[in-house]
């Protein structure tokens, strides 16, 4: 038997419209320690991480360990049925090929409930290699959104090249109609670390990077208000958006090499 | 020119 109660629903769904458009289906992993899920998009570029821990949810019950396959669009489209503060709870009896979905209002006054088809996904898992990163930089994620919608819409650019230095982060692209760069420096002050740009830094470190991929990973954005990137040579970056401390969703995305 | 490669360069099947 698996049983999640989370307070808000509207966590589940920022979550889905994070990565139902890079991996439409895929295995959740239910474990005594929480909810995971791991996929790579179809073209085996990029690879999605999700973790949500269990004292996230209030209660977490999970007898034994599970794997339900799901279809992400499906869910994310589920989900929408739901209120952005109804308490969400999903259960799973073991061996079931359902997963059940129930939303309740705050006021108890309405309750909807769903049962959803799961479905058999073979997947691979992959090791993910500890790295200690050459560099990485928070910053606010709205600004990396806006960064990555600009050097793509405004200069019609198919790769960024990412240059982390001292002093600050540099994003650069040649597009169709052009070039164009956008240079964050570290902000002095961390009264707010929200909306501070961080470096911590080995070495200095350039990488590029399709830029179609950065946008994808920005859907994320209402996840967290800071977002960090995680750069070492020839290594994919890592993009995160931490859930405050009860998981995070991370992008992993593989490197271009100059030919 | 650029080429892109792919997380099975870097990560391994488990």
């Amino acid at each position: 038997m698996f049983e999640a109660r989370l307070a808000q629903s509207n966590l589940m769904k920022k979550i889905l419209d994070a990565i139902k458009d890079l991996i439409t289906e895929a295995n959740l992993e239910i474990s005594s320690g929480g909810i995971s899920l791991q996929g790579m998009d179809s073209s085996h570029v990029s690879l999605v991480a999700l973790l949500m821990r269990s004292d996230g949810f209030s209660p977490f019950r999970c007898d034994r360990n599970l794997t339900l396959g799901v279809n992400l669009q499906a869910m994310a489209k589920l989900m929408k049925c739901a209120s952005n503060d109804d308490i969400l709870t999903m259960t799973a009896e073991d061996n079931s090929d359902t997963l059940n979905l129930q939303f309740e209002s705050p006021a108890q006054d309405k309750l909807s409930e769903f049962e959803m088809k799961l479905m058999d996904i073979d997947s691979e898992h992959l090791g993910i290699p500890e790295t200690e990163y050459d560099a990485v930089i928070r910053m606010p994620s709205s600004e990396f959104q806006r960064i990555c919608r600009d050097l793509g819409a405004g200069i019609g650019g198919e790769s960024v090249t990412i240059a982390c230095t001292k002093e600050g982060v540099k994003f650069s692209v040649t597009g169709s109609v052009g070039s164009g760069s956008i240079t964050l420096k570290q902000t002095g002050s961390v009264d707010k670390p929200a909306e501070s740009v961080v470096i911590n830094m080995a070495q200095p470190v350039t990488l590029i990077f399709a830029l179609r991929y950065l946008n994808s990973f920005a859907k994320a954005t209402p996840l967290s208000e800071s977002v960090s990137l995680s750069m070492s040579r020839e290594v994919p970056l890592v993009v995160e958006y931490k859930m405050n401390d009860t998981g995070y969703v991370r992008f992993y995305l593989a490197p271009k090499l100059e030919d | 020119q650029t080429v892109q490669l792919s997380i099975h360069d870097y990560f391994p099947l488990q």
